[in-house]
């Protein structure tokens, strides 16, 4: 029997270089290291600076899910083992490209929208949440609870509500996961992007909150803290690595193509590609 | 029957060139996949290497025409090639690359790993 355990690279890096021990204080056994050593500079342990200025920087959500899967793979453990992977066997971030209105003010409500266009049909979804990083904000800004509610875009019927306890999420920042699955039920079936809406209410009434007032505002968030919507699929096929392949020059050379047809570099009729 | 040395040990030379799982160090940088591939960057992925020679062990695991088909060859090599060393059990691995949309996947690859070899 042997332990896995998820490692945040954020933390301290002395105390993750002195001992990468477990949370239950038993030393992470060799492998582990292994992994953490074995993968991209952009996952996580590059020093600042270091990474490409276009590299994708992958979530730290999304790195402690790999090590901790790739991990217990190592030692023989399915990932759908763990309740949290919803036996999907892909899970698919996509970062929020909302911004906050700054004209309104007090901020009553945000839009978080996703473009999922890049989510396969064929593969089955058996789980999505919103992630949504609350800043700690040091004093509590009322008494009582406050309910987060997320609504569609375009329907008032909500999917999803947290309640936080004002004294506590002033003190600490965390992140609130709320479930979105019935918005792909409903709003994926015609459409390439996910529209959500997020208010606040204070305690049983209905009159909305500044969720400035509970670290919601996006101004001068880091790619880490971005809100991220998480989809969890099974694919029923057995996934062929060539097609990703494939799937990746196809694109990387329509991107190449698209700029050099815009400025016309290409003299005469479009000279074939050698293959 | 397979010929009995006069002191009962195994040839150790015989049994490396016979069917059996090897090294195999894939690098994504070097082919060219670490622009889409954020992690790992290479894994071990092993391969199948050795002759199906008579007669087959049975940690190969043959199926039955397997075991035909070598009794025929080492009957007569020119009328019948030997069977195939190959993977037998295979194990997935765990990659996470960034999609055509730049978003981020952790996806499980299955039979990426030869776990065990066989002739087939």
């Amino acid at each position: 029997f042997q332990s896995a355990a998820i490692i945040s690279p954020s933390a301290p890096r002395r105390n993750r270089e002195a001992n990468t021990s477990h949370p239950h204080g038993q030393r992470s056994p060799r492998l582990f290291r292994d992994i953490i050593a074995s993968s991209h500079p952009a996952a996580g342990h590059h020093k600042d600076g270091e990474v490409p200025k276009d590299a994708v920087v992958p979530h730290e959500y999304m790195l402690s899910i790999y090590r901790t899967y790739s991990a217990a793979e190592k030692l023989g453990l399915n990932a759908s083992f763990f309740s949290s992977s919803k036996s999907a066997n892909t899970i698919t971030s996509f970062v929020d490209k909302g911004t906050d209105n700054l004209l309104h003010s007090p901020l009553r409500r945000q839009k978080y929208l996703f473009d999922v266009s890049t989510l396969s049909e064929k593969e089955e979804l058996v789980g999505a949440e919103l992630r949504i990083f609350r800043k700690a904000l040091g004093a509590p800004q009322a008494a009582g609870p406050f309910h987060l509610q997320l609504y569609p875009c375009r329907s008032d019927k909500p999917l999803d509500s947290r309640s936080l306890d004002a004294a506590d999420s002033a003190e600490t920042g965390g992140w609130e996961v709320l479930d979105v699955w019935d918005a792909f039920q409903t709003q994926r079936q015609h459409r390439s992007q996910l529209c959500f809406q997020l208010r606040a209410v204070h305690g049983k009434s209905d009159a909305e909150v500044d969720l400035r007032r509970l670290g919601l505002d996006r101004s001068g968030r880091g790619q880490q803290e971005k809100a991220i919507l998480v989809a969890y699929t099974r694919s029923r096929k057995r996934e062929n690595l060539f097609n990703e392949m494939k799937e990746k020059i196809k694109s990387r050379r329509s991107a190449e193509e698209k700029p050099a047809r815009a400025e016309g570099l290409g003299e005469g009729p479009p000279r074939r590609r050698r293959r | 029957t397979a010929p009995n040395n006069r002191h009962g040990k195994r040839h150790g030379k015989k049994s490396k060139y016979r069917c059996s799982k090897k090294a195999l160090h894939v690098n994504f940088k070097e082919l060219g996949w670490d622009d889409w591939i954020i992690a790992p960057l290479g894994y071990e992925a092993y391969h199948c290497e050795g002759v199906c020679d008579f007669p087959l062990r049975s940690h190969l695991e043959p199926t039955n025409h397997a075991i035909i088909q070598t009794l025929m060859n080492s009957m007569d090599p020119n009328s019948t090639p030997p069977s195939c060393c190959v993977p037998t059990k295979l194990s997935p691995i765990s990659i996470l690359f960034t999609d055509s949309g730049n978003n981020v996947v952790y996806k499980q690859y299955e039979e990426m790993v030869v776990e065990q070899c066989g002739c087939r």
